[in-house]
């Protein structure tokens, strides 16, 4: 479903040019649960980035599905993103003015769900994430990890083709984090979900179906 | 070096309040290496904040030394963490337009220590915690568990008395976690700072000198 060839990233930094990303390949297959794990600052957000199409390589090709994503114009990439594709960011980017329900319920507004269906489904995610009783709490007024687990419900609540993971469990204590993992796996086995995480997380490359390891911008 | 008597935090939220820490009592002598567990939503950084003089209780009272942390005017308080005290936020916290050489350097420019000595402590923090190379890095220019260390460095170039780190190694991987983990165990044995962890980290629960439960703002 993912394929990364000779994928080359570099940021300008100075005068000089600093190289995240040093020629990946990685080809990922449909409903794969893979762990791409690594020191901090190998390049796992980098890559995740790109092949969620949110940054764009400087050299090198990505193809979702059989598309090459480089050569799609930005409406087309912005459909592909809204309907296949789920985030869950390292920093959750949660939208502060709207409430746990509303950030979680955006996606769905996107892909036109009805809105007594997108309620349903919004209560029903945050339930599964230990947040019902967080519903209408505004970002600021919540915890660390329930920040986090508001960005992994909007992430999973449209079952997107493919889910991009940065750290999903890395402000979660032992017993909430492998409820969100058993969550994700379920998707996986029961809906096809594909999914990638960058990961220090020992129980993820546990479950994993693969673990790639990344240093220094490159698969090692 | 830190007295907690029957602390309580309520935040209004709509027409209610939520009481986040519910009579909380806790004692930490010089020297401790402490870790607060519990789960995501347990209260950890509401304590924490409130030890930290970054937020008041709504009841009870904090000793830090001897002093009465309530009773104090702001100036006064404001001295006492400037000079006592190093913060390690859960989102770290970095000002962006500033280096992570000047947000480092930053509490010591507080303190009034001269430039060829700042400059020294601050490069040899930041070789400490594996930044050697990254010092002219903005925020928006170093990865996750990057700006994760550039706070760590911040909290500890002072030396303070008393250390307060949220999650402090929740985006590092396991053998960067460990080496900041032994570098903060050494600043505790060999210059007596006290340190406050909130944490999901097995690891430091392992180096602590004592866990501490937190479960729905209480202390189990
Ligand atoms: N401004 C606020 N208004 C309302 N509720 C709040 C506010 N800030 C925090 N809370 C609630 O207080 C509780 C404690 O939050 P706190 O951030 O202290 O938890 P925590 O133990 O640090 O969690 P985590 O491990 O997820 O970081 C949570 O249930 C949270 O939703
Ligand atoms: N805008 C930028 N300019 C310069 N360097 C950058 C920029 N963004 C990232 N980098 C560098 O690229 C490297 C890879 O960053 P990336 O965020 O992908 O790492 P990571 O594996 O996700 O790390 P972590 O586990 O700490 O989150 C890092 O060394 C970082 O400093
Ligand atoms: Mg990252
Ligand atoms: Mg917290």
């Amino acid at each position: 479903v993912v394929t990364v060839s000779d994928l080359k990233k570099s940021y300008p930094l100075g005068e000089v040019n600093f190289q995240a990303l040093n020629g990946i390949d990685l080809e990922v297959a449909a409903g794969e649960f893979l762990a791409l794990a690594g020191p901090s600052g190998s390049g796992k957000t980098t890559l995740l980035n790109i092949i969620g199409c949110l940054d764009s390589p400087t050299e090198g090709e990505i193809l979702l599905g059989k598309e090459p994503v480089n050569r799609l114009n930005p409406d087309k990439l912005a459909d592909i993103r809204k309907a296949k594709l789920g985030f869950v960011f390292q920093s959750y980017n949660l939208i502060p003015v709207l409430t746990a329900f509303e950030n979680v319920e955006y996606p769905l507004i996107l892909n036109k769900v009805n809105p007594v269906e997108r309620r349903e489904r919004v209560q029903q995610i945050l339930k599964e994430v230990g947040l019902a009783d967080k519903m209408n709490n505004f970002p600021n007024q919540l915890s660390g990890g329930q920040q986090q687990r508001v960005s992994i419900a909007r992430a999973l609540v449209n079952q997107p083709m493919l889910v991009l993971a940065d750290e999903p469990t890395a402000n979660l204590d032992s017993h909430t984090g492998q409820e969100i993992i058993s969550l994700m796996q379920q998707l996986n086995r029961e809906k096809g979900v594909t999914f990638i995480f960058a990961t220090h997380d020992q129980r993820i490359m546990d479950h994993a179906s693969r673990v790639v390891q990344i240093r220094d911008g490159q698969i090692a």
